[in-house]
């Protein structure tokens, strides 16, 4: 059964999205096959692997909502084995549509096993190693829904100090969630972000971070490398759009010892 | 009367609370008093200013539920002329708390029509020429408190590409807004954030917003400056931490065109 993780964070641009979409390229390439759901209103992940609005017939809102499974709202991406849920701006008004209903928490994770016992009886449908889920900037039911739903945590961190400022908040919150809704919840680990070595203020943070979680903070740090920051503009991860580039060889750094660390849990 | 306005923007960390601490100060480095009302369940502006958590007697969250008065939250910064209403992470549960109420939506915009009423009966009461609302990345009840309570929108903006793929979002919801909530709401103006003078992407969407939106963009455009993101964990504006760098001229800068554009509006 496949790996399922969100990417959350309430501090803004930190590198989630850009963490699943290069991650997920990553993996891909290596032969883990890869499902991004992407449950951010903003559709910043849907954008960033070209897959236009107009084009976006089914989304998560719909599989929040039941009108769709997720295995008919699964597209393909512009990269081999790597599929895509994607997402809209209707998710902005989920929680109204879904404020009677008592599973309203608990929509993706159902809609995730449901999934899975699809995949079970029928192989055309994609197995994936992995199931990521990106979230938006806010600790509300879009990211309550994806803790629910999966079984780690996936943090990128901003190497600054606001977002340093809100890792503890976050870490409560995961706490929360496994001690009353998800008691499998674990965190996959920390990765650092757009590391800039000119600045004393990224090594502080690197040394600070891994002095308080020391293991679970991955050794491979995501330079800042405007290629990355680029690369969505054309639709492409940076590894379809620079593979040379430092951002898009951590990128793959990164899945290799995500994977290496999958394996020896 | 001062003039109220609300940094919002649904994507994350384009410079909405970099913005408030350091515009404000050079605001009041120039003689306009403002008051800065942290709306963010992180409450970074707070921090920023120098203000702990431990001392956060009373915050917004207090000022929503009616616990407390605007004026009774308020306190001093390290700023002359430079007001704070703090955060808390209490602001997390606050659309449960007012689930209830009608005026949840209005709970800012009536605290502030109490505060400016005594303050006419008052002289003691600060006055203020600005008074700022720093607003969590999200399009949700907080956020919408701060558009139904402010005349105005200053939008920061990233100079990258998901940045300003968000901002006709944004657009539409303040549209929104001014049509069904507070038809006073208008655009103050768009600043162009982390400018990198390194890399084609900025130039390209600065020459995008413009061509767009010409007459709403100030000409002043905040460069990515490593001493603006070094400031906050010393509990200071930039403008405190290191008055000449390139982020301090151009906030500086910034403060005396929004004085000029509102003298000629
Ligand atoms: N390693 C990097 N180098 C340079 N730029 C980067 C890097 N990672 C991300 N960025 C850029 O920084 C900005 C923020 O990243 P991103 O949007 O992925 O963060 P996020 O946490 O998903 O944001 P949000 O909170 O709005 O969902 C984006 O414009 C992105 O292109
Ligand atoms: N001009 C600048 N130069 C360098 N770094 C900057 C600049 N402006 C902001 N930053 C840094 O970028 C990060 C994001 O900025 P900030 O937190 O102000 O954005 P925000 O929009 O308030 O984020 P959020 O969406 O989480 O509220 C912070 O770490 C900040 O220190
Ligand atoms: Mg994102
Ligand atoms: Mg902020």
């Amino acid at each position: 059964a496949p790996r399922v993780m969100c990417l959350a964070n309430q501090k803004g641009g930190v590198g989630k999205t850009t963490t699943a979409i290069n991650l997920g390229t990553a993996l891909a390439a290596i032969g883990e096959p890869v499902l991004l759901i992407d449950l951010d209103p903003q559709g910043n992940a849907s954008t960033g692997l070209g897959i236009d609005r107009a084009d976006r017939k089914l989304t998560s809102f719909d599989v929040l909502l039941g009108d769709a499974t997720l295995a008919e709202a699964v597209c393909e991406t512009a990269v081999p084995g790597f599929h895509l849920v994607p997402a809209s701006m209707d998710l902005l008004g989920v929680e109204v549509e879904l404020s009677d209903n008592e599973r309203r928490i608990h929509r993706l994770a159902d809609a995730l096993a449901d999934y899975q016992a699809t995949s079970m009886a029928d192989s055309a449908v994609s197995r994936f190693s992995y199931i990521f889920i990106d979230c938006p900037p806010s600790l509300n039911m879009l990211t309550l829904n994806a803790m629910v739903a999966a079984q780690s945590v996936l943090v990128p961190l901003q190497c600054e100090f606001f977002a340093l400022e809100g890792l503890s908040q976050l870490l409560s919150t995961i706490e929360q969630v496994k001690g009353s809704l998800n008691p499998a919840l674990d965190i996959q680990g920390i990765v650092l972000t757009m590391f800039d070595a000119r600045n004393n203020l990224s090594s502080q943070v690197d040394a600070d971070v891994r002095s308080h979680f020391d293991g679970l903070v991955y050794d491979t740090v995501i330079p800042r490398n405007v290629r990355v920051s680029e690369a969505p503009s054309f639709g492409k991860p940076a590894l379809l759009y620079d593979h040379k580039c430092s951002g898009s060889l951590a990128y793959m750094q990164l899945a290799g010892e995500l994977v290496r660390r999958e394996r020896a849990r």
